[in-house]
């Protein structure tokens, strides 16, 4: 564990905690993809099987855990209890389009042919792209809650950390896993042009809304 | 031992 590694986990459970906060605060979901939300849930579930296999330690055992019934609470508010201001209408986008292909994926370019291998490699590529629903909505109603800013940078933030954590450990331990590497680096460049705008219009106190 | 190398991370 160095401190990137630590960062980046607590920078996931903030944005986590932030999005869970704002639903339940204003007691709406507006402006939020439930879609982004059913696959981060599906994501944890597909990865955290191994909970049931092996223990690695009482923190990454506690973190797995926060992080699934977080990612099912959303899901829950969304879907269930704050359904009435969930934004359908403009939560369109294909979630099939990236489940079939990181599937097929998933299938093909793995560490090793078993089930739950397989499911661990299918959550990685799927967290990569996950939050595209959420952005191709933000780029279709053109604008975003501040609060929601602030969910997307602290996800965001946590694979950039990663990706620092895997360079220190590739250096100091001979760590190297090209598969959470080449997704993780996918997943940081999407988040590219949200951190542009984030850090030129939200840290300047504006609203984040794109050019009509 | 590999295999589970990466499970320790998030």
């Amino acid at each position: 564990m160095n401190i990137f590694r630590l960062t980046g986990d607590l920078s996931h459970l903030a944005a986590i905690i932030i999005l869970l906060l704002k639903i339940w605060k204003t007691r709406s979901c507006a402006g939020i993809s439930g879609k982004s939300q059913l696959l981060f849930a599906l994501v944890f579930t597909t990865r955290y099987l191994d909970l049931f296999t092996s223990f690695i330690s009482l923190y990454n055992t506690s973190m797995k855990l926060i992080y699934v019934a977080c990612s099912y609470a959303t899901v829950y508010l969304i879907y269930m209890k704050f359904k009435a201001t969930y934004d359908g209408n403009h939560d369109t986008f294909r979630v099939e389009f990236l489940v079939v292909p990181v599937g097929g994926l998933s299938f093909l370019v793995n560490h090793d042919f078993s089930p739950l291998e397989i499911l661990w490699t299918f959550s990685i590529y799927l967290e990569s792209v996950a939050i595209l629903p959420q952005l191709f909505m933000i780029s279709k109603t053109g604008e975003a809650e501040t609060i929601t800013t602030h969910y997307l940078f602290f996800l965001g933030l946590y694979r950039a950390l990663y990706l620092i954590n895997w360079i220190w450990r590739y250096y100091f331990e001979g760590f190297f896993d090209l598969i959470a590497v080449v997704a993780g680096v996918v997943q940081t460049i999407l988040y590219c042009d949200f951190f542009y705008l984030y850090v030129t219009k939200v840290l300047k106190g504006k609203k984040l809304s794109l050019p009509a | 031992e590999d295999q589970k190398i990466h499970k320790d991370e998030l």
